[in-house]
């Protein structure tokens, strides 16, 4: 009998509803104007129409970002979301553009869609990818940067799932912290 | 309430299904 097995016709359903965020900085342009929504997607089959069919992440030009939130929070720290959080933030050398930042950005996409931070996952807002000459910079976004705990949790299991060596360190910066100051001044909240 | 997870696995399979 040629009757269609529901599984293998409908689409599997998202915790969350995600919208995937593109930034290109075009100096003549507004800040703003140049952050835009690619689209948004909620079941997982969307998400990987969307994925298979954009570029990747190593291939943007460089002061280029992507950015996938959940729906409703933008992709910066001014976000009534984000203010009270934070980032873990990886930094890639160099030379990581080509090894590993496709894997990452993936793994952490991965991640947020199927809701993999456990009893932590509502502490998510989203994460981004920036591409840097200066070497690109991975986020993952957090709601509350007073939940210590459950922050330490969702950076070991991040640290878990890009297969980070446990003796490489990452950092937790709370934006509160990094609110108008540069990069490299600002001190980790915490780090695992 | 439930929670809807997919662990990376699964959703690796999901990747290639029509």
């Amino acid at each position: 009998d040629d009757v269609l097995d529901p599984e293998s016709v409908i689409k599997h359903p998202l915790q969350n509803s995600w919208a995937m965020w593109f930034f290109k900085n075009d100096k003549g342009r507004d800040w703003k104007d140049n952050l835009r929504v690619i689209t948004t997607f909620d079941t997982v089959e969307d998400f990987w129409g969307l994925y298979n069919h954009t570029l990747p992440a190593s291939r943007l030009q460089s002061g280029c970002d992507y950015s996938v939130f959940k729906a409703g929070i933008q992709p910066m720290w001014e976000d009534a979301q984000n203010k009270k959080g934070g980032r873990w933030l990886i930094n890639l050398n160099k030379s990581q553009r080509q090894t590993h930042l496709d894997d990452f950005w993936l793994e952490t996409l991965l991640c947020l869609i199927g809701e993999g931070f456990d009893e932590h996952s509502d502490d998510i807002c989203g994460a981004t990818v920036n591409i840097r000459t200066k070497g690109d910079k991975l986020g993952l976004w957090t709601r509350d940067a007073n939940k210590i705990e459950a922050t330490k949790k969702i950076g070991l299991k991040l640290k878990e799932s890009l297969n980070v060596p446990s003796k490489i360190v990452i950092g937790f910066q709370a934006h509160s912290d990094t609110a108008g100051k540069a990069g490299s001044t600002v001190k980790n909240r915490f780090t695992v | 309430g439930t929670r809807i997870v997919y662990d990376r696995s699964r959703l690796m399979q999901l990747r290639n299904s029509p």
